[in-house]
Parts: structure tokens; sequence; C-alpha cells
């Protein structure tokens, strides 16, 4: 594995982008991995649509009673993935444009379908096997513990104590190696995450947080997914 | 000056008689609205607002001591309580357990 990897510059991700005030951000997580997936699959970037989740995927966690995709109030990447490998694919954001809003209907063009899911799967907690999934696959979808988020400026994220209970989706780009700690007087290897908070937010929209000891459950619910070539 | 003879380690560089500027809380809320472009439909909702915000900045101090490599601070967050933050910015449902039914990622080589 390279000791440093971030698919920004091999141009695998979309710019940073804004849920607004909704509970979307399992969409974001979901629709950037498909991009960097489809990337991979075909050479080419497309911004693909969170608004035609929001609106049409209401998928439910079969495990889970009650757990379904459900717009503004949330939703789990996975069911995402699972709804479209059954729907045929994602529209590009241009064609289905995001609005921020639930409860419209479903205006699905399917003749406008441009990435669709071949096959998902969840890596096991397992930094090596995430970094080398990331390498291979292309941007994670990744759960997290956002409660050091909501005060986050820059720097890497390494708090003593946080609660491993997931509620944020967001998008696992890269890794460093060199993300000085001065409290323990030692570089810190760090995970590069893209959240959907818009720019203004953060290091120009990103997160970095440390690895090593599944700091904020960022290792816990990890999912790659590939894209088909048509 | 004058004073050759004495063992000078440490040369004053700063006015000694300044006071140091910190900003008060009424300063910070300014500048966040200003950045943010925040305003509020009435002045009841302003103060609850500024008493929110105030509870954030000392949230993001506690912040700051636990998590000391990364910076806290103001956001464009700091004026919402964290359930409003919870309910508005977060959104992942029954996430903090893996889905029994999901595929398992093959274990790739990671060696050389």
């Amino acid at each position: 594995l390279p000791e440093e990897f971030d698919w920004r510059e091999r141009g695998a991700v979309t710019p940073v982008k804004n849920q607004g005030s909704c509970g979307s951000c399992w969409s974001f997580s979901a629709t950037g991995a498909l991009e960097g997936a489809n990337f991979l699959a075909t050479g080419k970037l497309v911004s693909l649509s969170e608004q035609q989740l929001v609106d049409c995927d209401h998928e439910c966690d079969p495990e889970e009673a009650g757990s379904c995709d459900s717009g503004c109030n949330g939703g789990l990447m996975n069911s995402a993935f699972e709804y479209t490998l059954k729907t045929g694919g994602l529209m590009r954001e241009e064609d289905y444009p995001y609005t921020g809003k639930d409860g419209a209907t479903c205006k699905l063009d399917k003749s406008k379908i441009v990435a669709s899911v071949s096959n998902f799967s969840v890596i096991s907690i397992d930094e090596e096997q995430i970094a080398a999934n990331l390498v291979k696959n292309g941007p994670l979808a990744v759960a997290i513990n956002a409660a050091y988020m909501q005060t986050y400026i820059g720097g890497v994220s390494c708090p003593y104590i946080c609660m491993r209970r997931l509620n944020h989706g967001v998008l696992l780009v890269g890794y460093g190696s060199a993300g000085y700690a001065p409290a323990r007087f030692k570089e810190k290897p760090y995970w590069i995450i893209k959240n959907s908070w818009g720019e203004t937010w953060g290091e120009d929209g990103f997160y970095k947080i440390c690895r090593g000891r599944n700091v904020c459950g960022v290792d816990s619910l990890v999912s790659t997914v590939t894209a088909t070539v048509s | 000056d004058g004073n050759e003879g004495d063992d000078l380690v440490i040369k004053q560089v700063v006015d000694g008689g300044a006071e140091p500027n910190v900003l008060s809380s009424e300063d910070h809320f300014s500048l966040f609205k200003k950045k943010f472009g925040k305003v509020y439909a009435s002045r009841e909702e302003h103060d609850y607002r500024f008493s929110v915000f105030k509870s954030n900045l000392r949230r993001a101090r506690r912040h700051q001591k636990l998590d000391p490599s990364a910076r806290h601070g103001v956001t464009q967050f700091s004026d919402l309580t964290r359930s409003e933050f919870k309910r508005k910015h977060l959104g992942v449902k029954g996430g903090f357990k893996l889905p029994k039914d999901a595929n398992k990622a093959p274990i790739l080589p990671t060696e050389n």
C-alpha cells in the first residue's frame, strides 16, 4: 500500500456539495462512492443525483424494523446501493438536481441513468483492508459519529474520547501519513474524508480524522461499491 | 541601552502597556452573523440564538481540550443546539450496527 493516497488528485472526486438543512448525508455518501466507482469503470467523472435517492429510495434494512431510507429524515448507504442496484442506476446531478426538500414524487427517468451498481459489500474493521479497498476500488462510503464535527475547523481530529454510535454518512477519499498531533509530539496518520456541508465547513469541505483506533467509529461501517461498465 | 554589562537574554519587542485584544462573546457572534449571513426573524429568536452560540463556544473550548490536534471553534453550525444539528445535518439511520445480510468484501493482500 502506498504511504499516502488521495483520490482527489486522481480525478475521482466531484466538488464538495451541500446537503443544506436536510438529513440526507447518507445519499451524498452513496453518490460519492458511486461517482468514484463509475470513474474507475469508465474514466469519466460524473456528478450523480442525491435528489433521486431522496425522492425515490425507500429501501428498508431487512434486519432493522422501521429503518428505511426516508429522504431528509435519514437513511443508510447500503440501502441506497441496494435501491440503485434494483432500480438500474442513478441520473446525473444536472438532470435531477438537488433541492434539499423531501416529500416530492419520484421523477426518475430511466432513459437518463448514467451510472449503475454491479456489486457492493462491507469491509471488515481492519484499517489495512479499508486502505486496500480504497486504493483498489475507489472512494468508500463510511459512517461516523459526528459529535466533534459541529465545531471542527481544521487539522487532524483525534479526540481522546468519542462515541462510536454512528450518525453521519461521509466519503473516505484518501489517507495521509504525517498529520502532526501536538499533544502527543508525533506524526499521526489520518483519513481524508469528504463531507457534504459545503466548502465553508472544515478544510474546504473536508475532514481529517486520525487512523489507528476506530476513532468516532470511522472504521465500523465502511462500504465499497463497483460500477457497471456499459 | 546603556546596560551592556547586564545579561539581557530577552528583548521586549511589544508595547508593555498594551492590553491583549480578546474578543467578547458579542464580538464573536457579530462576526459569525456577518460571515455566514445569519439573520433572525425576531429579537427573541436573536437572543435565543445568542445563548445557543455562547453554549457552543464553551463546547468548542471543551472539544479543543479533548481534541488538541484539530482546531475547534466557530462554524456555520454554532447557533444550533446539538439536537437541531443532529436533525438537520446528520441522518444515518440504524448505522450503529452492521447490516446482517451485507456482503462481506473479500480480504485483499496488503503486503509489499
